[in-house]
Parts: structure tokens; C-alpha cells; sequence
């Protein structure tokens, strides 16, 4: 698993 | 946004805002790791670069901005207003062994090798271990004021009010981040120590020596 990025949060 | 994700962010507001106002009202900050303090007025700064290059919501970039002011203001009563009482002596832990292995890690593992996105895993990773001088504070001195140690929970309970946010995200959005997820989770055990002695002995917090 890795996914991430778009760092909508705090 | 999910409620476990603005219980989350509230709590962590107000773990910030009771520090901030314990050092104003009683206009000492003893008991603080100044350290710790920079460190997280660090995970700010390296996260929030992104308020410059995208635009997420009016909540989410106030919010980046009062987190950075309050940070950087409680750097500021510690180091400069408030020094006389600082407690120097107790606050001895060795950042660069946090900020080595961290910087280290931040190229090693991130979503893409560039500079944005390692500051921002850099950000994620610190975030993990930047209360280790608070605690490592603690256990040296043998104890916290209640203020403090109220602090200290909400500061825990926000990361695993994250925790569930991503459980819930993942349900609902079918969306996960490996890096925050985990870092989270090792946060959020690093307070549990500090959660058992909070909530079994009350708020004053007495090492055993």
C-alpha cells in the first residue's frame, strides 16, 4: 500500500 | 471532512491554546521543553509551504495560519519574553538525534523527490517525535503540572482522533496515505504511556523514581 498525496488536511 | 477529523483539528487547537495561555497567565514556562516547541513551530513551517502553491478551502488555510501564529508565538514567550523561566537545565534532549534520522527518512521514503513533497514527509515524520524533549522533560524532572499534562492529552487525542479519520476516509473515500497513517499510529503510541499515567493518577503527573 502507498497511496497518499493530496494533503488536504492539517 | 468528517467529524473525527474536526474533533481532531479542535483538539489539537485547543491543546495549543492551553499551553499558549498557561505561559501568558502565569507568565512562566517553566515545566516546557522549549524544544519541543521549535520542533513543532518547525512541522508547521515545513508543512504548510503548501499556502503558497494550492488552495484547499477558506477552513484549511485559516486554520495552517493560526496554527503557524500560535506556534511561533509560543516560541517567542519561551525564548524571549518569558526566558528568565525557562528551565534550561531539564530541557537537554538531543534534537539532532529526532532531526537526523528524520531528514534521513524524509528522502528515503515520500511520495516524490521533490522539495515540497520532502519537507512535507519531513513535517510528517518530526511531527511523530516532536514531543520526545517534552517527555523526555518529564521523566528527567519527575513530574508536570496538571496544566501541562492536560495539554499533553489533547495534543495525543488529536492524533488518534486522526487515526479514525483515516479509517473513515478509507471507507468512505476509499482514499489512505501510508506515510501519515503510519507516523500517525507511532505518535498516537508514544502518548499512550502518557494516557495510562493521566488517566489512572489524575492530572499531576509523578514519575516513579
Amino acid at each position: 500500500w502507498r497511496r497518499g498525496i493530496r494533503h488536504d488536511e492539517l | 471532512m468528517n467529524i473525527f477529523r474536526l474533533a481532531g483539528d479542535v483538539s489539537h487547537l485547543v491543546a495549543i491554546l492551553i499551553l499558549l495561555m498557561k505561559i501568558w497567565r502565569s507568565k512562566s514556562c517553566a515545566g516546557i521543553s522549549g524544544r519541543s516547541q521549535v520542533l513543532f513551530a518547525l512541522v508547521f513551517t515545513t508543512r504548510y509551504l503548501d499556502l503558497f502553491t494550492v488552495y484547499i478551502s477558506a477552513y484549511n488555510t485559516v486554520m495552517k495560519v493560526v496554527f503557524l501564529a500560535l506556534s511561533y508565538a509560543t516560541v517567542y514567550l519561551i525564548y524571549m519574553r518569558f526566558r528568565n523561566s525557562y528551565d534550561s537545565e531539564n530541557d537537554t534532549f538531543r534534537v539532532e538525534f529526532l532531526l537526523i534520522p528524520v531528514i534521513g527518512l524524509s528522502f528515503l521514503e515520500n511520495y516524490a523527490f521533490t522539495p515540497l513533497e520532502i519537507l512535507w514527509t519531513f513535517s510528517i515524520f518530526l511531527e511523530s517525535v516532536a514531543i520526545m524533549p517534552q517527555l523526555f522533560m518529564i521523566t528527567k524532572t519527575g513530574e508536570a503540572e496538571s496544566i501541562t499534562t492536560h495539554y499533553l492529552f489533547f495534543l495525543g487525542l488529536y492524533r488518534a482522533l486522526y487515526i479514525a479519520n483515516w479509517v473513515w476516509r478509507y471507507h468512505t473515500e476509499g482514499f489512505y496515505d501510508q506515510i501519515a497513517i503510519v507516523s500517525g499510529v507511532v505518535q498516537t503510541i508514544f502518548y499512550c504511556d502518557f494516557f495510562y499515567l493521566y488517566v489512572t493518577r489524575g492530572e499531576e503527573i509523578r514519575t516513579p523514581s
